[in-house]
């Protein structure tokens, strides 16, 4: 029954033709709060799929601007990642952390027990402008998850302060003006 | 100002150091090379004229002219990232204080990635703005683009021309345009150049070799079709939405496009659900 409040609210919005600029503004901000809150319930019947219990996972609606509260703050975390598809895929992910020459991070494929390659980006000019102070990853961790056939995987993130300082962003950058 | 270049297993992106555009792909499997310039516009939303008073708005887009405006002030500054594991590599382009953009090679990956952040569009010149995202190559395509339908049938599109009626264009840009809801492509007799986009957009190919897709707008007028508010949304902040999404690209022959376009996406609109939970 949790996930009817999103069906309601999709036949909503797919029947007033929502969310296209062809509504008052106050009806679009309804519709977004009806779509809104019928995510917030799926989420809850998501998290009781995956976990088997009724754990909360927690979904990071902004990580396409890398800004995640648990994932920039947290020193080891677990990243679940399911697979709608009907054939297994590998999918980059990025995740926003907090990197610093102090410290390394460890990816751990749970399921073959093997340690990931990762990449740590800087955030962009871009990113930092469209988050306008909002939260506090200056980095992008990147990996390659490999995932199953409709099915999920789970991956362990650590973070690991280093013995000796280590350049954590050998970078190459370079500025054409 | 020197050129700048990103490259995986499949291909090869070059970008030009004097203009800051990309300059050309390269499919290093195919050894195909095309010349691709590609640039952010804006079109100027009109507010009618003495032919129609129609206004640009939210059902309607009608430009006042059909040349479109550069969305920098000179050439864009360009940076580029390359990591010491080369599992991404990323080249910065920023148009202006409003306008970037990311393009990104991952390795393994068949495609190429372009991420598009616009806004918030500056509207103190009065002027509605219609931002576009354009690639221009050397293909001889001669009006012909194709669309799809809601991810279904591609349909062929042809500049200024209908299939079952005689068409008097009297819009030469908006009269040109489709919906494109998740794919665009043009091609000659060997090669296409596909976009993929992660949002339905309005596009085009209004001359040879060249597709556009329309990726934000903001307008002052106000298209008479019963809404009676401008498409001005102010977001939190009050200075206008800012807008982020991507554009994958795949260039290659004819034959192996339709293959490649149609798994990518797959994965692309059936992508993963990433979650997260403490330890």
């Amino acid at each position: 029954s949790s996930s009817k409040v999103l069906r309601d609210a999709m036949g909503v919005a797919q029947h007033h033709d929502a969310v296209s600029g062809t509504s008052k503004q106050h009806v679009a901000n309804d519709y977004a709060k009806r779509l809104y809150e019928g995510r917030e319930e799926c989420n809850k019947v998501i998290s009781t799929a995956l976990t088997g219990n009724n754990e909360q996972l927690i979904f990071c609606d902004y990580l396409n601007i890398t800004l995640c509260d648990l994932t920039q703050s947290s020193n080891q975390f677990v990243v679940m990642v399911y697979n709608p598809l009907a054939r297994g895929v590998s999918k980059y992910l990025r995740i926003p952390v907090n990197c610093d020459d102090h410290y390394v991070y460890v990816v751990d494929d749970l399921a073959t027990s093997t340690r990931l390659t990762v990449q740590l980006v800087p955030v962009s000019e871009a990113t930092l402008s469209v988050r306008r102070n909002r939260g506090s990853a200056n980095c992008e961790l990147v990996f390659l998850a490999k995932l199953p056939a409709l099915g999920h995987n789970t991956f362990q993130v650590t973070k690991h302060k280093t013995s000796k300082t280590v350049s954590l962003l050998k970078t190459k950058v370079e500025k054409v003006i | 100002n020197q050129d700048v270049t990103i490259t995986n297993e499949f291909y090869k992106v070059k970008f030009d150091g004097n203009t800051g555009l990309m300059a050309s792909i390269e499919n290093i499997a195919s050894g195909i090379t095309v010349p691709v310039k590609q640039d952010m516009l804006w079109y100027n939303a009109s507010m009618g004229n003495d032919e129609s008073k129609q206004q640009s708005g939210a059902y309607i887009f009608r430009p006042n002219v059909s040349t479109p405006f550069q969305c920098s002030n000179g050439k864009p500054q360009l940076s580029i990232f390359k990591g010491s594991n080369l599992l991404v590599q990323e080249v910065y382009q920023k148009f202006s204080d409003w306008v970037w953009q990311v393009i990104r090679l991952y390795a393994g990956k068949k495609q190429i990635e372009v991420e598009w952040t616009v806004g918030p569009i500056p509207v103190q010149d009065k002027w509605g703005k219609e931002i576009i995202s354009r690639y221009e190559t050397n293909l001889e395509t001669n009006g012909y683009f194709y669309t799809d339908s809601n991810g279904r049938e591609i349909l062929e599109r042809r500049k200024d021309y209908r299939p079952t009626w005689h068409l008097n264009q009297s819009e030469s840009v908006a009269g040109n345009y489709y919906p494109v809801n998740s794919r665009i492509y043009i091609h000659d007799n060997q090669v296409q150049l596909t976009v993929l986009n992660d949002r339905s957009q309005g596009g085009s190919s209004l001359s040879t070799g060249q597709l556009e897709l329309m990726i934000h707008r903001r307008l002052l007028g106000e298209d008479s079709k019963g809404v009676g508010e401008a498409l001005n949304e102010t977001g939190q902040f009050g200075d206008g939405l800012i807008s982020r999404g991507k554009h994958w690209l795949l260039l290659d022959t004819v034959t192996s496009s339709a293959k490649q376009h149609r798994l990518l996406a797959e994965e692309i609109y059936m992508s993963p659900l990433v979650a997260f939970q403490h330890h």
